[in-house]
């Protein structure tokens, strides 16, 4: 199985055009391996941890307003697991 | 595993095998509602499942709702199962429900994209688009959307051509079984009245055109019955959707299945993105399953009765 520990997902809240195709360029640089949610602004990106810094420096840098949606992907995915198996 | 569609946990998600069952189970249980036809074959040779409701009559107007067609939206195919429950609950005892199916037929196939669903079978956030096993040219990246093959707009704006991309439209319209399965089945049914294709997430209610800033022809009609619906929608827990044409609401987006299906004629073309706006997203909780469903269910009877009370 795959393991999302440390992954995030961010909320991106680009503020105009030029910002959202500053988001784009992210997708194409595969060594990131980010997996967009949702490009419906705000942009919804799940990160995985070895990403998280390079992604964070890239936004900051071009003054790219973002939070983080979830912090640890496979703490949810966990607790989801569990609270289904004590409903069953 | 449960023994039947009434002992059926509808609160939690579940495997492709367990959809598969549950679909076996309803037709077992309700032979006379019910049928079940294989419209053709995943990439990796997996049965894509229709389920029939009907009446009777011979070749109804119909209806067809459609759930994970994105494999990691899973709420969709939880409601897919629910939804068919419901259809043969109220049937008999929801005055909605009895008269839309005592004159039309329902199609529901509530796993579109198998692969993305099963091989895996972990429940991975990334399995959207479909597992095609032949690697792309000059990329070892595999899959394509399917929300992007469909022959509108195909290769357009909104869509990608590189093969790593999750919105990757593939080398044709309708080259993937998924889509082109769906396809013949409308061509040859030739009298669906309704297509609606259910995502998540973002909560709107959106009908074409998201391939072209022209607006659809019938989009005064179709803006009034998507604010009907999600008014429905949100009289139950106050869940707020936005609606309107795809490329207005959220943005341009080529090749995808509601914009082919209006342009065949099949008017009352919508796609839903069910809950919710961000806070789980694609990892939305399994006790909001059924509230979702039942939600949706309201929108959903909203669209297929306006679309029998105005026959076209």
């Amino acid at each position: 199985k795959e393991d999302f520990r440390g992954h995030q997902v961010f909320r991106i809240v680009p503020k105009d055009d030029v910002q959202l195709a500053l988001v784009r360029v992210m997708e194409d640089i595969l060594d990131l391996e980010l997996d967009f949610w949702s490009w419906v602004t705000p942009v919804d990106v799940r990160v995985p941890s070895h990403s998280l810094q390079v992604v964070k420096s890239y936004m900051e840098r071009h003054s790219i307003k973002y939070f983080t949606m979830i912090k640890d992907l496979q703490a949810l995915l966990d607790e989801e697991r569990r609270q289904m198996k004590s409903a069953a | 595993p449960a023994g039947n569609t009434d002992s059926f946990d509808y609160t939690n998600y579940h495997t492709l095998s367990q959809i598969y069952s549950f679909q076996d189970m309803l037709v077992v249980e309700n032979p006379k509602l019910v049928s079940k036809t294989v419209i053709g074959h995943s990439v990796e040779g997996r049965p894509l499942n229709v389920l029939k409701f009907s009446t009777g009559g011979s070749n109804r107007p119909a209806i067809w709702i459609d759930t994970g067609i994105h494999a990691r939206e899973w709420v969709t195919q939880a409601s897919g199962i629910v939804f068919a429950k419901k259809i043969l609950t109220e049937y008999g005892t929801d005055s909605v429900l009895t008269e839309i199916l005592n004159r039309m037929d329902i199609f529901l196939e509530m796993v579109v994209n198998p692969d993305g669903s099963g091989t895996h079978n972990q429940r991975t956030t990334e399995k959207k688009k479909n597992i095609k096993q032949k690697q792309n040219e000059d990329s070892s990246c595999v899959g394509v959307d399917l929300n992007r093959n469909w022959n509108a707009g195909f290769g357009g704006r909104g869509s990608s051509n590189n093969p790593c991309t999750e919105t990757y439209h593939g080398t044709r319209a309708h080259s993937e079984p998924e889509v082109k399965s769906i396809v013949k089945f409308v061509r040859s049914h030739g009298n669906i009245k309704a297509f609606i294709s259910i995502h998540s997430y973002s909560q709107m209610l959106l009908y074409p055109y998201g391939y072209t800033r022209n607006p659809a022809k019938d989009q005064a009609e179709l803006d009034q019955v998507a604010q009907k619906a999600v008014t429905a929608l949100a009289s139950l827990y106050g869940t707020n959707y936005r609606y309107g044409s795809i490329i207005k609401t959220i943005y341009q987006s080529s090749g995808g299945s509601i914009d082919w299906t209006y342009k065949k004629g099949i008017k009352y073309s919508y796609t839903f993105e069910l809950r919710d706006t961000g806070h789980f997203g694609f990892i939305l909780p399994a006790n909001q399953i059924v509230p979702t469903a039942n939600e949706t269910w309201l929108a959903l009877k909203v669209i297929m009765d306006h679309t029998l009370k105005n026959p076209y």
